[in-house]
Formats: structure tokens, C-alpha cells, sequence
């Protein structure tokens, strides 16, 4: 599924709000 | 109306452009990169993501003193050119792939341009987290590494300074980021104490209570997600 769009986008969001850090 | 077909992108930065030509071509080019569907980025990306990397790494290694403004502006956008690449899988499996691409990001994360280092540590956080690829924490570690031998400096020593010196917020954020991703991504207890541990030596311990003080809400959280996993390290050991 290379076609997957805004993958940096979710991830920076999710770094900037911490949901990223809390899943781990 | 003006913007190039992939390959007339292609053409233009294998020739050779440079300073203002240069930059308006990366300008153009990023805005492609963001606004074509993935299949343009495929079609760009075959030869022009190693065009973009080995653009960044002469730029970083160029001693045209004289034009070191034009040459930190085109290297900046480069680096946001490879954020609109990676941007979809293909991008940024493709940037996984890619070892000189973490090591120019590393090299990237130098105070001496605050706006280029924040969005290169935002853009290392990110690859740090990514689940795909185990080995990219090690890496990224790697990289960090080279580049403080290089400078003779400690590794985390450029990314604590961005901490203290400078005044922009954004810069503050994306350091807190990119400690809170390398912290997180380990699953062994005794390394997460190692690296923070180091952190802490390299300058961190003294700036803590001035980040609090600032009391802006973007650096708020990254200092609390710090704080909370400190705490559940100190617990578990």
C-alpha cells in the first residue's frame, strides 16, 4: 500500500501531542 | 502553471544549479512533492531522492564561506523537501532504505541554524518511532554518533544546546521530541537509564526547570511525557 498519504503528517502529530509516547 | 513534469525536476537539479536558481527549484519542487498524487512522488523519487541526498551532502561539506546563508537556506529546504517526500509509504520506506539519509539528518541537527536543526530532530523523532524498522533507533543513534566524532563533540551535546541557547520555541519542542523518541523506543530498562542518564550529564539536568518555566503548552507536554517516563523507570527499577 504505498499509496498511503499523509504518513509523516500522522506521525508528527502524534509526536507533537504525545499520543505517540503514551502507545508505548 | 509553472511547476515541472518529475523529470524536468530531475533534469534541473543534475545540472549542476546552484544558490537562488537552486533554491527556487527546491521551492517549486516541494510544493510538487506535496501537491501531486504518490505516483508523482514514485516517478520523482526513483533518481531524485539520491539527487536531493547527495545535493545535502555536498552543500553540507561546501566551503563557499561566502555564500553560507544561500547554502544553509538550500539545505533547509532540502530537508523539507524530503519531509513532503516521505510523506506517503513509498517516501518513507524509501528514506528508510537509505543510510546516508538518517546520517545527512543527524548532520543537520546543528545550532548554528535553528529552523533547519528543528525540523531535521522533528523529522528524526518521527523515523525514530516508526514501526516498521526495528533497527532505526540504532541507527539513528549511529548517526548521531559519526556526526559528534566528527565535530568532536558529545552526541547529544548539539541537541541539549539546542535546549538552552536558543530562543525559539520550536527548536525546544522538537529537542524534547527527539529525547522522548530515542527514550521511548527502548525496551530495555537499564539502556533507557544509560541515555537518560547521559542526557541528563550532558547539560539536560540544568535546563529542565527553565523549559518548565516557559510554561508554553507545546513544550508542556513534551516535558510531562519526560517527566512520566522517568517515573515509571524509577518505579521498575
Amino acid at each position: 500500500d504505498t499509496e498511503e498519504t499523509g504518513v509523516m503528517d500522522t506521525l508528527l502529530e502524534a509526536l507533537q501531542s504525545g499520543a505517540a509516547f503514551r502507545e508505548r | 502553471d509553472n511547476a515541472l513534469s518529475s523529470q524536468e525536476y530531475i533534469y534541473e537539479l543534475r545540472s549542476g544549479i546552484q544558490d537562488e536558481r537552486l533554491l527556487n527549484c527546491l521551492e517549486s519542487l516541494r510544493v510538487s512533492l506535496k501537491s501531486n498524487p504518490v505516483s508523482w512522488v514514485e516517478s520523482f523519487g526513483h533518481e531524485g531522492m539520491g539527487l536531493l541526498l547527495h545535493l545535502l551532502k555536498n552543500l553540507q561539506t561546501s566551503c563557499r564561506s561566502r555564500h553560507e546563508s544561500m547554502n544553509k537556506r538550500n539545505q533547509h529546504e532540502i530537508i523539507r523537501c524530503l519531509k513532503a517526500f516521505m510523506n506517503n509509504k513509498y517516501g518513507l520506506m524509501r528514506m528508510l532504505g537509505e543510510e546516508l539519509g538518517i546520517l545527512l539528518l543527524a548532520r543537520a541537527v546543528h545550532p548554528s541554524y535553528p529552523p533547519m536543526m528543528a525540523d531535521a530532530l522533528k523529522l528524526l523523532s518521527a523515523l525514530c518511532i516508526v514501526e516498521e524498522d526495528e533497527s532505526i533507533h540504532e541507527r539513528i543513534l549511529e548517526a548521531l554518533t559519526q556526526c559528534a566524532e566528527d565535530d568532536s563533540r558529545e552526541r547529544f551535546g548539539y541537541i541539549v544546546e539546542g535546549l538552552a541557547l536558543w530562543q525559539s520555541i520550536h527548536l525546544k519542542v522538537g529537542c524534547m521530541q527527539l529525547i522522548n523518541a530515542l527514550l521511548t523506543s527502548v525496551d530495555e530498562l537499564d539502556f533507557r537509564l544509560h541515555l537518560r542518564s547521559e542526557f541528563m550529564r550532558c547539560g539536560l539536568a540544568d535546563t529542565l526547570q527553565e523549559l518548565k518555566d516557559l510554561q508554553n503548552d507545546e513544550l508542556d507536554v513534551q516535558l510531562r511525557v519526560f517527566e512520566e517516563n522517568r517515573e515509571d523507570d524509577f518505579v521498575e527499577l
